[in-house]
């Protein structure tokens, strides 16, 4: 407590609160994705990237079963 | 296709882990693709180890960041085997490459598809059902505040930072949905799966699917 580790955590704590109230707002049937506090809600969003978010993708080949609708010739 | 299916149901997918404090999930998400479809392919189901991918995978940069599609085609031209985790335990940090001979692994990768199945999410479907579990990239940025539910909203496609494995699908309620096995622990959304909704290529999960060939 009173330490600068402290109140970082308390204000992305809040923060976090405050993105759930905004995420749970578009949840409207029962089934829908809910949002509230877990183990990273003391994380900032930068940090949280940083340290969970780790994969880059490559562009990957259309599937080939696609059916655009078009014809040639 | 059958309108649920679930490759837990036939117990070759590997209990959720945990990545912790490391970006290592491109390696969780091909380790467990190859670990189930080992599984499929009728050996007992052995947890495989995801340092030997973060350490040795050399185009990847372990706990920085990686790609599923790059550790697949590593594990394909090098013909590395993955050995047991037991034998090579994970430790949430990139170290040194430890080699083993041929006759101490497990299982190498023959080859491996990797296909864009955005508006072909049924299609997608049918290649779980057909390859088994398949690795997959998501933006994941609002799963941060994740407990339990459908993802239908606040994630986009063509935006991926994340890497999962796709188990199942069920499409019997009024919202179809994604199965997925994430690796943040099993005390994260429902006991270390999320769901998102199938059909709007919600989060990217189409994007890029990788399926495995052993």
């Amino acid at each position: 407590a009173n330490s600068e580790e402290f109140d970082l955590r308390h204000l992305c704590f809040q923060n976090a609160t405050k993105r759930h109230a905004y995420l749970n707002s578009f949840s409207t049937v029962a089934q829908s994705a809910k949002y509230g506090i877990n183990q990273f809600s003391d994380f900032s969003q930068e940090e949280f990237r940083d340290l969970y978010l780790g994969a880059s993708a490559d562009r990957a080949l259309l599937f080939p079963g696609l059916k655009t609708g078009k014809t040639e010739g | 296709l059958p309108a649920k299916f679930d490759w837990r149901d036939k117990a070759v997918v590997a209990p959720v882990q945990n990545q912790q404090a490391c970006g290592s999930c491109w390696a969780f998400s091909v380790v467990g693709a190859v670990q189930s479809v080992h599984a499929i392919d009728g050996s007992q189901l052995v947890e495989l180890s995801v340092q030997q991918v973060v350490d040795c995978s050399f185009q990847n940069e372990g706990c920085n960041g990686g790609s599923p599609v790059q550790a697949l085609k590593w594990l394909k031209q090098s013909k590395m085997k993955l050995v047991p985790q037991s034998e090579y335990p994970y430790k949430a940090k990139t170290g040194i490459c430890h080699f083993f001979s041929q006759s101490h692994g497990v299982v190498a990768v023959k080859n491996f598809t990797a296909y864009d199945f955005s508006g072909q999410e049924e299609a997608m479907m049918g290649h779980l059902v057909e390859h088994g579990p398949l690795a997959a990239i998501v933006d994941a940025v609002s799963w941060q505040d994740y407990l339990g539910g459908i993802i239908q909203h606040h994630c986009s496609s063509q935006r991926s930072n994340h890497a999962v494995l796709v188990v199942g699908y069920n499409t019997t309620g009024d919202i179809p949905y994604w199965i997925v096995q994430n690796s943040w622990g099993t005390t994260w959304g429902n006991e270390g799966y999320v769901y998102i909704k199938i059909g709007s290529n919600v989060c990217g999960i189409a994007d890029s699917v990788a399926a495995v060939f052993l």
